[in-house]
């Protein structure tokens, strides 16, 4: 009862993790969290674009409730006047915070990431998110491209810095006010990466040798794919480097080298992502906040690399929509850590070779619509009721069901840290 | 015990592969994918949906995908086409 909510949604990011299996992607300090956390093999989100999941996984209902199933209507005006996770907490005495990319911006969060009604104070969006698309990735010729695959020099950017960069320091920023205060929060921390343009610090190149980047297990269309399935990848065609390829619409590949290093990319930007969300953890074992707070980790839907000649999300693939889903519970996820004693210390996925196993976990099929009652009830809130058939005129239910029945932790293990891979 | 399930959708504005397929305004879906994606199985059903009403006509199939995931892990082989899906067909109604 009482504990504060630490709420990490990715944009794009499939569960490419040490902790999910993954043996290409460095990702040691979302490992460690998963050796912390009861982690969900088996998470899956209810459309695989931003907008209509974001709503839906934060109002708890499906989007055939929200009505969103694009990016142009506010559904307390256009569907019904639903109460979020966020507000949901707010009135339940929580200072509730957002950092970075949690509703998506426009339309969809009524220009205003929901504000009031999700958060007490006007959320942080950070000021180098409007460069997101510009031109600042450098081609061989030395000019500057919108490019998908854009690696980059830091100090070069707008500002010398990233969106992510930038969310991490606010973030931080506010554990550290929160430390001092009595307050209950509920901060949630929006982060960019993996989504296009995959522009990330060029240093994490290093980590994913191109020689060493296979190709998708799958990557051509399937025979028998109904010709309406098919996701045509139309937004990464708009970019600077791919629209040069000349790919045929709709269903010529793209070049094997430049297929790789795309997935070379997300790696990369995957591995930018983890020492982001590394410093985050790391802040709150220093503002003494990590045996109170409840820590989730998730993202908003999957991206496909390839398999089935399809790229981005746009479909219902399982590379599309599925999500890592893991939350980290003091004293139930873990023994109550002695006072003081480091529960997420940094690691550098530069020398630190991740993987660590999950504490805990299920591989019963969810959905992210429960994240809306788990974390209700983890919280020790009176978790909303089950929305009725249709639930159009309801403002507080969920269309999921909590999934703290699912919690197979053995009591008191230690967090099983270490070098083995995850199953 | 109903097995779990988790249930996502995806809209389309034609049959075939369009410039906006991808990211369909509401007024321009014509058609909803609605996937049952169980431990064994993924299960999509690709129907007519009308954007005013927001009504899914599952009367109306366009088309339909059937995945076996031990068999078929990575969802490459289609056998919707090939096997009878009535049960399918009920369950995700």
């Amino acid at each position: 009862d009482g504990m504060n909510v630490l709420f990490i949604i990715v944009d794009d990011l499939r569960p490419v993790l040490g902790c999910y299996g993954d043996k290409v992607v460095k990702s040691p300090n979302i490992d460690q969290l998963a050796s912390r956390s009861m982690v969900f093999s088996n998470a899956f989100a209810q459309q695989a674009v931003c907008a209509p999941s974001r709503v839906s996984f934060l109002t708890g209902r499906r989007p055939d409730t929200t009505r969103l199933y694009d990016f142009y209507s506010y559904w307390r005006a256009h569907a019904g006047n639903y109460s979020t996770l966020p507000q949901f907490f707010k009135e339940n005495g929580y200072l509730t915070l957002s950092v970075g990319k949690v509703f998506h911006p426009g339309v969809s969060s009524n220009y205003s990431d929901d504000y009031p009604y999700s958060w007490s104070i006007p959320p942080f969006h950070p000021s180098a998110e409007k460069h997101e698309n510009d031109k600042t990735c450098r081609g061989k010729d030395g000019k500057l491209y919108a490019n998908l695959v854009c690696p980059v020099n830091v100090t070069e950017m707008p500002g010398g810095t990233l969106p992510d960069i930038q969310s991490t320091e606010e973030a931080i920023h506010l554990l550290n006010i929160m430390k001092t205060s009595r307050q209950k929060f509920f901060l949630a921390v929006g982060y960019h990466k993996p989504h296009i343009p995959l522009r990330y610090p060029q240093e994490f190149l290093k980590l994913y040798p191109l020689e060493n980047i296979t190709l998708a297990p799958d990557p051509w269309v399937p025979k028998k794919l109904p010709s309406v399935a098919y996701n045509p990848w139309t937004d990464i065609r708009q970019r600077d480097d791919v629209e040069a390829l000349n790919v045929s619409f709709p269903y010529g590949a793209l070049p094997e080298d430049f297929q790789r290093r795309i997935r070379q990319s997300y790696y990369a930007a995957v591995s930018y992502l983890d020492v982001q969300v590394g410093q985050l953890l790391n802040a709150l074992d220093d503002a003494g906040l990590s045996n109170n707070t409840i820590v989730v980790f998730t993202a908003d839907h999957g991206w496909s690399l390839g398999e089935h000649g399809e790229w981005a999300k746009y479909s219902n693939f399982d590379v599309a929509t599925r999500v890592p889903l893991m939350f980290y519970v003091p004293g139930v996820t873990t023994s109550p850590g002695s006072p003081g004693a480091r529960v997420f210390p940094y690691l550098d996925p530069f020398s630190h070779p991740g993987g660590s196993a999950p504490q805990g976990q299920s591989k019963e099929v969810v959905e992210l619509l429960s994240l809306f009652p788990t974390l209700a009830e983890l919280a020790g809130l009176q978790v909303p009721p089950a929305c009725p058939q249709p639930s159009l005129g309801v403002v507080l239910c969920t269309e999921g069901p909590s999934l703290v029945h699912l919690f197979n932790i053995s009591e008191g293990r230690e967090g099983s840290g270490g070098p083995a891979r995850c199953s | 015990h109903e097995e779990p399930a988790a249930f996502s959708q995806y809209p389309r504005p034609a049959d075939t592969p369009q410039w906006n397929s991808d990211k369909p305004r509401l007024k321009d879906i014509r058609i909803m994918g609605y996937s049952m994606r169980a431990s064994d199985y993924r299960f999509t059903l690709w129907v007519q949906f009308d954007p005013s009403s927001f009504t899914a006509n599952f009367s109306n199939v366009h088309a339909g995908e059937l995945y076996m995931m031990d068999s078929d892990p990575n969802q490459d082989y289609n056998i919707y086409n090939s096997t009878s899906h009535g049960w399918f067909y009920q369950k995700i109604l």
